[in-house]
């Protein structure tokens, strides 16, 4: 089974 | 003061029909450079980025910085009004809770306005570095459309996987598996035709095919689209915008549980 990684998994807040 | 002549209307229908079913609520940012977009789809997995330089407009004018939040839904409603070869014109003055969209005929004998509510969208700002990716891969974005339209009838992810062989993109559902590879193929007297892998290494990612094909809805603004990979990234597919810009698309990869 796959998991949905997030995109704050590799991107930072401005 | 904000207003904004865009001669090629179409392409603002364009970019709203491809975005509206990902993002709901944006912010529209104008400034000197251009009209640009940042927003996430609301699970926060994908992203869209949308640059309109304001060297592609006929006419510029934009004061001071400005950032409108719009409903996508609303947006569409109305361009859908304009027609295809209609000139499109945004309006707004500062501090204003609308935006009026101007609609004129190539002929000039119909001239619409519509005006819009603004919203405040309280939005969550990105900061997305600059990175060296392992693989490039330009394809014809109708090919790439068409591989992830025929793959989703069959599983729900995609494993794509740059070789020196090819671009591979990989399902597997209950009826079986897929297997889809496209090689390298220079055609150099039709450049948008073209298949061109740059790999500097080898690099395999799993996504969900439901965001790849929601992405392909940009597909009739660019004959190309380029997807660039690596494993410790999100995927970028990119549509340009013929000499105005780009809409970029993110979308973090799945990994094994």
């Amino acid at each position: 089974m796959y998991k949905q990684q997030k995109l704050s998994a590799f991107f930072g807040c401005k | 003061m904000l207003e904004l002549r865009l001669v090629q209307g179409s392409l603002l229908k364009k970019v709203i029909e491809a975005i509206k079913d990902l993002v709901t609520d944006a912010n529209f940012d104008c400034s000197a450079t251009g009209l640009s977009l940042q927003a996430m789809d609301s699970s926060h997995v994908a992203l869209v980025a949308l640059l309109l330089r304001s060297e592609g407009f006929e006419h510029y004018r934009c004061d001071r910085n400005i950032s409108m939040g719009m409903n996508l839904n609303n947006m569409s409603k109305m361009l859908k009004c304009a027609g295809n070869d209609d000139i499109i014109t945004i309006k707004g003055d500062d501090g204003g809770d609308t935006i009026t969209f101007m609609f004129e005929s190539p002929n000039q004998d119909k001239i619409s306005d519509f005006e819009m509510k603004l919203m405040d969208i309280d939005s969550e700002h990105l900061g997305i570095p600059e990175a060296e990716y392992h693989a490039i891969v330009k394809m014809p974005s109708s090919e790439f459309s068409r591989i992830c339209k025929d793959l989703s009838s069959i599983g729900d992810t995609v494993v794509i996987s740059v070789t020196k062989e090819g671009v591979k993109f990989t399902t597997r559902g209950d009826i079986g598996t897929a297997n889809i590879v496209c090689r390298q193929n220079k055609t150099i007297d039709k450049p948008d035709e073209a298949t061109i892998i740059e790999m500097n290494e080898p690099v395999s990612l799993t996504f969900a095919l439901r965001y790849l094909n929601s992405f392909t809805k940009a597909t009739s603004l660019s004959e190309s689209v380029t997807i660039s990979l690596s494993s410790d990234l999100p995927v970028v597919i990119e549509y340009k915008i013929a000499d105005m810009g780009y809409i970029r698309f993110y979308l973090a990869p799945k990994i094994e549980d």
